[in-house]
């Protein structure tokens, strides 16, 4: 999933 | 990091930077949307919480604090600053009927359940409606000052951007965000019907006018 390494876009 | 995200960004602070231009040029507020500004400062709040627990790079971190800031400086602008030229009775879209599907919609679809996801959901999807009460407002109204019309566009070419970015992440990192993707699509289709009109009239010179 995306949030594993955080939300890098804006 | 990508161009496609980079020039997304750069027009979404054009399109907060003309806003304010507009409102303290024309020392007016007239023809914006109070409640969306007031759904975009939500947006960026409940987004950005992160702020405080995840470090992505100096570039990631001063465009949240500026977004933050700016929209809470919309808001002053409008509601102190220049507020007899806001007009509440023409912005009447309800907010709350927004709000509530994106909170339920946030509390299904989320990447984990604790208050910060659940939140940065909540802001993806009401950032994808966020634009409907200034639309209904223009609707409504069935004008708009040129410089108006240019927040809009790039408002929406921001969102517009963030698509060749997914697609452009998918193939080079194999990165797919389902939850930002489908608000996102979601988001520039609502801007299908302006853009049509921004670039049929504005762009040629006309003033944005929707027929009676």
């Amino acid at each position: 999933l995306p949030s594993d390494s955080g939300h890098d876009e804006l | 990091m990508n161009i496609f995200r980079f020039l997304g960004d750069l027009s979404h602070l054009a399109s907060i930077f003309i806003l304010i231009h507009k409102i303290q040029t024309t020392r007016s507020c007239r023809g914006i949307s109070f409640k969306t500004q007031a759904v975009y400062v939500a947006v960026f709040v409940t987004r950005y919480l992160d702020l405080f627990t995840t470090f992505v790079s100096v570039y990631n971190t001063s465009m949240k604090i500026f977004f933050i800031a700016s929209s809470c400086y919309i808001l002053y602008l409008m509601k102190v600053r220049f507020r007899p030229t806001n007009d509440p009775s023409i912005d009447t879209f309800r907010v709350e009927y927004l709000v509530g599907p994106c909170a339920v919609l946030a509390l299904i679809f989320n990447y984990g359940y604790s208050v910060t996801e659940v939140l940065w959901s909540l802001s993806i999807f009401l950032e994808s409606v966020a634009i409907l009460p200034q639309l209904f407002m223009l609707q409504r109204t069935g004008e708009a000052e040129t410089i108006t019309t240019h927040y809009l566009a790039a408002l929406g070419a921001y969102r517009a951007l963030y698509i060749p970015n997914w697609i452009y992440r998918y193939f080079s990192e194999g990165y797919v965000d389902p939850i930002s993707v489908t608000a996102g699509l979601v988001q520039t289709g609502l801007y299908l019907d302006f853009f049509y009109v921004y670039f049929t009239k504005v762009l040629q010179g006309q003033k944005f006018e929707l027929p009676a």
